[in-house]
């Protein structure tokens, strides 16, 4: 019995050329029987993971014959925001890694790359307004990503219905961010003298306001996706603290000594920017735990490894969608199959309503760059990444590890076989059609 | 399968694939048709991560004679 083809049918708007969104339709049903095999789908998006898990059923024999069982399949994700976050500030990635990446990520139906893109260390984004940004910022001249870059790498993605996040963190995180924007950061003093330090972006300005206000008009058009993260974790005060302009406009808003107050002027501000510009925000739990004023609809991230679960709990009780990256920092590297902890984690066991437990929309799987460039981020992401892909993609109920470990280790052969220079899981061996 | 669908069943009949002469294409009334480049690459790609590996170490047709 041959199988002759397989017929893929779409049968609502199909999308062709548009961008994924958080309601893409990913949902399709497969049906293998002989001679004709069919995949349908309400939009492309689901055609793709069908495809997908097609061409995981396909086998070939040591002859070299290729079979495939007669099978039928329904299928549709459990969370829709389902992300890898990438760090190009501690280490510039290669395009051609960002793309290997993106490949990994569709063989396991992962659907945002949150591109952590600028940081302290360095300023890779090529800015069209603020050009001294990145010429002043990045590693080199070479080490940026001009607007052609960010073009391939966004259709790249969306050929593969990967959403794209772009993270300009602030007001903490930005101390590349002042080789290239003069004032846009805080002069630290030491008393009450000026030194050589800056801090977090200066609140306090005016001018601050109107650099984000052009910038993010920038970033509103570069970027398609509904969402931008605006970071605003870690803001430390110190210097803020120092210097005798910020000491005064505290006391002209009546902040007192609570920097938080300052952090949250500056939050809400930012907020509003991206609000006229007709976009949502992302941001992590820093700024919903230093209480600042969000807009309903803003997706609060959860990093913090502590009690993340109740972190959940409390974010979704005040309404906020969130995500969660707590439990799948995979830059954090140990000895052993550190899969199974991330495998394990599971994203609904907190103390909650229904209606709290759908705020959670999903999670991403974090490789920060401090130690990762493209001679390892592929091995380190993947198949660690691809536990976190099952628990976000499949039911609840998927919990078996001996299961998974199998169904894992041969899925790391495939990856490899595809180009994915995936790490092993333990010890073992792919068979040679896997070109190791 | 990676990750685990939602609803799977697969059966033990087997069906044998022939590279040379297995088409993935759209259904005659799907919504997406021919113009729709981002199914089409999809299939290109999928058909070579099934067999891209076989057409460059196999030959073409060898397959065929049996």
């Amino acid at each position: 019995p041959q199988l002759e083809k397989l017929l893929v049918f779409i049968n609502l708007e199909p999308q062709c050329d548009a961008f994924p969104s958080l309601s893409s339709d990913e949902s399709y049903s497969l049906l293998v029987q002989e001679p004709v095999a069919f995949l349908k789908a309400n939009e492309v998006w689901g055609a793709l993971r069908g495809l997908e898990t097609f061409s995981q059923l396909v086998y070939q024999d040591p002859y070299g014959t290729f079979t495939i069982n007669e099978s039928t399949i329904a299928d549709s994700p459990r969370f829709p925001h389902r992300g890898i976050l990438i760090d190009t500030s501690r280490h510039y990635l290669p395009v051609k890694t960002i793309f290997k990446t993106l490949d990994a990520m569709a063989f396991n139906k992962f659907n945002v790359l949150h591109w952590h893109i600028v940081d302290d260390q360095s300023f890779p984004y090529q800015s069209i307004t603020f050009p001294e940004l990145s010429n002043k910022g990045s590693y080199s001249l070479s080490h940026v990503y001009t607007p052609s870059d960010i073009h391939t790498v966004l259709e790249y993605a969306r050929l593969r219905g990967i959403r794209v996040i772009p993270e300009f963190d602030s007001p903490g995180h930005t101390q590349s961010w002042g080789k290239g924007q003069k004032n846009l950061l805080t002069p630290c003093f030491s008393q009450k003298i000026r030194i050589q330090k800056v801090g977090p972006v200066d609140p306090s300005l005016n001018t601050t306001y109107v650099f984000f206000d052009t910038f993010f008009k920038e970033i509103s058009r570069v970027f398609p996706d509904q969402f931008i993260h605006l970071g605003g974790d870690e803001v430390e005060f110190e210097c803020w603290a120092s210097n005798p302009n910020i000491q005064n406009f505290m006391k002209k808003k009546g902040f007192g000594n609570n920097f938080k107050r300052l952090e949250s002027f500056y939050i809400k501000k930012i907020l509003d920017i991206i609000t006229s510009l007709k976009k949502s925000s992302i941001v992590w739990q820093d700024v919903f735990d230093d209480q600042v004023e969000l807009q309903p609809g803003t997706v609060v991230e959860v990093w913090k490894s502590e009690y993340y679960l109740n972190e959940l709990a409390q974010v979704t009780a005040s309404g906020f969608p969130t995500i969660l990256s707590a439990p799948w920092y995979l830059d954090l590297i140990s000895y052993g199959q550190d899969w199974r902890n991330y495998y394990i984690a599971e994203p609904l066991n907190f103390e909650g309503s229904e209606k709290q437990k759908q705020l959670v929309i999903g999670g991403e799987a974090c490789l920060w760059g401090e130690y990762v460039d493209a001679t390892n981020l592929i091995p380190r992401l993947w198949p660690r990444a691809s536990a976190v892909g099952e628990r976000l993609w499949s039911p609840r109920i998927v919990t078996n590890l001996e299961n998974a470990y199998r169904r894992l280790a041969v899925h790391r052969c495939r990856m490899v076989s595809r180009g994915i220079a995936a790490q092993p899981l333990f010890t073992g061996y792919c068979n040679y059609e896997n070109k190791m | 399968l990676w990750p685990m669908p939602r609803s799977v069943q697969v059966f033990p009949r087997l069906l044998y694939i022939s590279p040379e002469n297995f088409q993935i294409d759209n259904s005659p009334n799907s919504t997406a048709g021919p113009s729709c480049s981002l199914l089409l690459e999809a299939f290109r790609r999928y058909y070579n991560y099934m067999f891209g590996f076989y057409k460059r170490h196999h030959g073409p047709a060898k397959f065929q004679d049996k």
